[in-house]
């Protein structure tokens, strides 16, 4: 009961119109920011608790950690090979929620309670365009997947890491074999498809040269001419054969 | 010279290389821009009414009309849960998402830092532009409260004569702020309170980021100038527009659930599962 009660306490401090407008002076910014921030912290104890008892394992226990920054990061999940996400939805009727988890590169599977694998998506995180203080975080993409909730409901979704994906190939070798074979173009979007040395991967047909076992999509000098979003438009239109 | 659409059941997003230009639905189309601006805050030495600077308390730009912000690039992403338009200026930077099974178009909006080599500051506003004919009459929700009908220049109670036209028709926005006609809503959801408005035929407007350089004389002794490692900040927030039809009572009931969704978001926790397998789970 304290800790909920510590954080009634901060919450009836920031009722005071200055922290509700934002007109307190700075340091007084970061004070309250300071008590929101230990209570809530705090008052998650009483949350994670809750949801342990509801979720019935006592053979397995799991640690709850909530990332409450609206940045593209989260430290469990970007060192995990499997993870769970656990969401409770607040309102009392049935929502559809889009679920964005910060992931490294790679290929992941999504499964609901009931072992269906969910309909995923892996997006990657825009690099801003001026060079500023960014998050923390070695997140390069967003697994996201919609969320079927019940009223007032908890919900856990097992995601596991493939590990095809993770054969010590990586963006950069890629980009230095490309450029060993003297090619002027830009690597990007490259999905690993098979085993190391034994698949081939034919690259669209615009560009000279084949990667051992690599599926790769090209950028040309002329693509990146015309704009981004017509070459995403054609990178659609390229059939990815593989032999 | 290119269009391109992001699409679901509900409706389709048409953007070209000006950027967003429709919403589309089956019965109706809605003309739709989505553009970053800013205000110039006024600098003054606060010793009367016509001389006040613009600060933490004072919204009071020096123009009467925002300068807008250009999208440098556009890049489309789509896939099979989520289709995005991702747009960049030098300040500022945009992903429109339409998911699969949800009607509205969700807008995710990094702003920041704001520049102020200039000694100016500045106040960054979203305008949602569409041909809907509101006749300077738009909907605010009251801190939480009920919805309000506002309408531009004008107090229901009094005569007015606005000294400051813009920061005078700016009200508070809690969950929702919306404008019609006969035959379309356009919502905007905020997931933070906003200040917004709708200053221009069927425009609604939102201000999601300040940094001022002068204090406003009101009591708070400093201006509103944040600064993080040097830097100003950055703010991240989501908007989502929601195109309904005000004589369907499902449709402008699900308004209201999707700005209490909006509000509620659900609470997500990740915890490591190394220990456990999938059959185990």
């Amino acid at each position: 009961k304290f800790v909920i009660d510590e954080l009634k306490s901060a919450m009836g401090v920031m009722q005071h119109h200055d922290a509700i407008t934002g007109t307190e002076k700075q340091h007084v910014a970061h004070d309250y920011e300071r008590l929101l921030d230990n209570a809530v912290e705090d008052a998650l104890l009483v949350a994670r608790q809750g949801i342990s008892k509801l979720s019935k394992s006592e053979k397995y226990q799991f640690n709850y950690e909530r990332c409450r920054l609206n940045e593209s990061s989260c430290a469990t999940s970007e060192d995990s090979q499997q993870f769970v996400v656990t969401v409770y939805n607040p309102l009392g009727w049935n929502t559809l929620e889009p679920i964005r988890i910060p992931v490294l590169d790679g290929e992941y599977e999504v499964y609901a309670p009931n072992g269906e694998k969910v309909t995923s998506q892996l997006l990657d995180i825009p690099n801003p365009v001026r060079k500023i203080p960014t998050r923390k975080s070695g997140a390069t993409h967003e697994l996201t997947f919609i969320a079927k909730l019940h009223p007032l409901s908890i919900k856990s979704f097992f995601i596991k890491k493939m590990q095809r994906t993770r054969r010590g190939i990586d963006y950069r070798s890629i980009k230095n074999y490309w450029s060993n074979i003297g090619s002027p173009y830009i690597v990007e979007n490259i999905d690993y498809v098979g085993n190391i040395g034994t698949d081939k991967i034919v690259v669209p047909s615009h560009v000279s040269g084949t990667g051992s076992n690599i599926n790769f999509d090209v950028l040309t000098d002329e693509d990146l001419n015309v704009g981004r979003a017509e070459n995403m438009r054609n990178r659609d239109k390229v059939p990815r054969n593989m032999e | 010279s290119e269009e391109y659409y992001l699409e679901n059941e509900f409706l389709k997003l048409r953007s070209d290389d000006t950027g967003v230009t429709h919403m589309i639905l089956p019965d109706r189309t809605t003309n739709l821009r989505i553009q970053f601006h800013y205000w110039t805050g006024c600098s003054g030495d606060n010793t009367n009414t016509t001389t006040r600077s613009s600060g933490a308390y004072i919204f009071r730009p020096e123009t009467d009309k925002p300068y807008p912000l250009e999208y440098n690039s556009n890049r489309i992403v789509k896939g099979e849960v989520v289709q995005e338009i991702r747009a960049e200026s030098d300040t500022a930077s945009s992903t429109f998402r339409v998911y699969g099974g949800l009607p509205f178009i969700e807008h995710d909006f990094v702003v920041g830092p704001i520049p102020v080599d200039d000694k100016v500051g500045k106040e960054y506003v979203i305008r949602y532009d569409t041909n809907v004919g509101n006749d300077g009459v738009f909907f605010t929700d009251s801190n939480g409260r009920q919805v309000l009908k506002r309408k531009l220049n004008e107090r229901p109670q009094w005569n007015l004569t606005l000294a400051e036209p813009i920061a005078g028709n700016y009200y508070p926005v809690t969950s929702k702020v919306f404008l019609e006609d006969g035959h379309t809503r356009i919502t905007v959801l905020v997931d933070r309170s906003e200040g917004g408005t709708s200053l221009v035929q069927g425009g609604i407007e939102l201000m999601v980021h300040r940094r001022l350089l002068h204090d406003d004389a009101f009591g708070v002794g400093e201006a509103l100038n944040e600064v993080a490692q040097g830097e100003g900040l950055v703010v991240r927030g989501r908007h989502r527009l929601l195109n309904l039809n005000p004589n369907d009572e499902q449709e402008t009931l699900s308004e209201k659930k999707y700005a209490l969704q909006t509000h509620y978001e659900p609470i997500v926790f990740v915890s490591k599962a190394e220990h456990i397998s999938y059959e185990s789970w």
